[in-house]
């Protein structure tokens, strides 16, 4: 009966009544936000023309379609002084944990994404898609492999004129390591842990691609479909989206900037701590602090 | 210089760009993983050589290196069957950082110490079920042991001391609370 909320000092993360994340607060201001899973159903072509292609290992062709996957997903909230957790299961083969660590002003969702299911004879396409109140006006940015940030205008190019026949997959572009939406005033940034396919295709809109299992070839020169399979059934697959919300640079400020924050949060992802276990059954704690460890 | 030698190989095989993207046959992708694979376990002697000899060739600290090469499903044979445990985490970042780590483990109840001997907060999350269930996965691991590591230095590292304990009804760990 409870709104569930999960945070810290710098913010906490709403979800509504169906458990869908649904707003943020931040710095004493609550924005909508909200998280979901959709698929693109695979565009099926014969490949013998250009422009009839199937979706495939090289191209993402959806056939003009999103589902959202659930309409009510099933939580389970679980706090403590160090990190607060929502278990998010969105249907048998998406769950997601939302975590926030004390003192951290990032949201880390960890996704579980497979075996996607193919029984319906239709390959999907995978994302995780956040809305928020950040006026974009198709403008957004993503990196370049892990370098400067590049500008992207919605359905326009740089250098001629854009008269887009596929306008889902014509505003996709390569997101290795940052993705990002600013109005000057507000800003959302989603920071991923894998090269992905990730787009703008709304105001306010972010969205990556996670996994993908399609069911014809494209006839780009592979030869199979994209229909990987581990132990006779579809690949599963895990990885994390980190999520930083936050008000827009403001160069009189003496505070690190948004995109500062975000710059560090980048560097955490990437290198990580290296994690060394080694058991310890053999000595004791006091030999462990008298060793020069 | 034989096992760096495999894996530099393996690396110049995965510069295509099909290592990364799928635009391989599936083959030819389990190739790949074969030969990531053997080269990974070639070179884990020069790991293990490396480390024994940074810790000074002292045989209370002479360990059969090997790789959790299951943590991406919160499983670690290392962490959920031994009772103690010395973690230690190298920051290879230029400047300080810290870390929430997550240990894979048994239902219990866990103190963590820094190397002063001194208790660090920690706090036990329950693996999801989606993850548990999962059925390639062969764990017992039923929670993860959460700790903040602070303040590791640059280009260094800091160590904890990880034991399952009896229960202490003023334990500084738990089980953290649940609400479905």
């Amino acid at each position: 009966e409870d709104n569930v909320s999960i945070g810290n000092d710098l913010l906490t993360v709403h979800f509504d009544e169906n458990g869908f994340m649904s707003s943020i607060t931040v710095d004493g201001a609550t924005h909508p936000l909200k998280q979901n899973f959709l698929f693109y159903e695979g565009a099926y072509g014969n490949n013998e023309e250009f422009r009839n292609r199937s979706s495939g290992a090289y191209i993402f062709r959806p056939n003009g379609t999103e589902k959202a996957v659930t309409e009510v997903v099933e939580l389970q909230v679980v706090k403590s002084e160090l990190v607060q957790v929502v278990h998010q299961i969105f249907n048998e083969w998406i769950s997601q944990v939302i975590r926030v660590y004390a003192g951290k002003d990032h949201v880390e969702l960890e996704w579980l994404v497979g075996p996607i299911p193919i029984d319906d004879g239709t390959g999907k396409e995978i994302v995780s898609r956040f809305e928020s109140d950040v006026a974009s006006e198709g403008v957004f940015w993503t990196d370049s492999n892990g370098r400067e940030m590049l500008r992207r205008v919605r359905n326009k190019r740089e250098t001629w004129n854009l008269d887009l026949a596929e306008p889902i997959s014509g505003n996709y572009y390569p997101v290795t390591s940052k993705i990002v939406i600013d109005d000057g005033r507000n800003r959302l940034a989603l920071l991923n842990d894998r090269a992905q396919g990730g787009s703008s295709l709304q105001d306010g809109q972010l969205e990556l691609m996670v996994h993908r299992r399609l069911l014809r070839d494209d006839r780009f020169g592979v030869g199979e479909a994209l229909n990987e399979t581990q132990y006779g059934d579809g690949l599963v697959a895990r990885g994390k989206i980190f999520l930083m919300f936050g008000q827009s640079s403001n160069s009189t400020s003496q505070s690190p900037t948004q995109a500062a924050k975000e710059r560090f949060l980048q560097n955490k992802i990437h290198l990580p701590s290296w994690v060394f276990i080694a058991p310890a059954n053999e000595f004791s704690l006091e030999a462990y602090m008298s060793q020069d460890n | 210089e034989d096992h760096l030698t495999a894996l530099r190989d393996a690396m110049g095989v995965m510069q295509h760009h099909d290592a990364i993207t799928g635009t391989e046959k599936q083959h030819v992708a389990d190739d790949y993983a074969r030969m990531l694979y053997e080269a990974f376990e070639a070179c884990s002697a020069n790991t293990r050589s490396a480390l024994n000899q940074l810790s000074g060739e002292r045989d209370s600290f002479k360990f059969d290196w090997t790789y959790c090469k299951e943590a991406n499903v919160s499983a670690c044979a290392l962490t959920e069957n031994s009772d103690n445990n010395v973690v230690l985490l190298y920051n290879p970042l230029g400047h300080s950082s810290d870390d929430f780590v997550r240990l894979p483990v048994k239902e219990g109840h866990y103190v963590v110490r820094n190397d002063r001997g001194q208790t660090v907060p920690s706090t036990l999350i329950s693996i999801p079920s989606s993850v548990l269930d999962l059925p390639f996965r062969n764990s017992a691991a039923t929670h993860e042991l959460v700790f903040h590591a602070e303040s590791i230095a640059p280009v260094g590292y800091r160590s904890f001391y990880v034991s399952k304990e009896e229960e202490h009804k003023d334990a500084s760990s738990g089980i953290a609370t649940i609400r479905q």
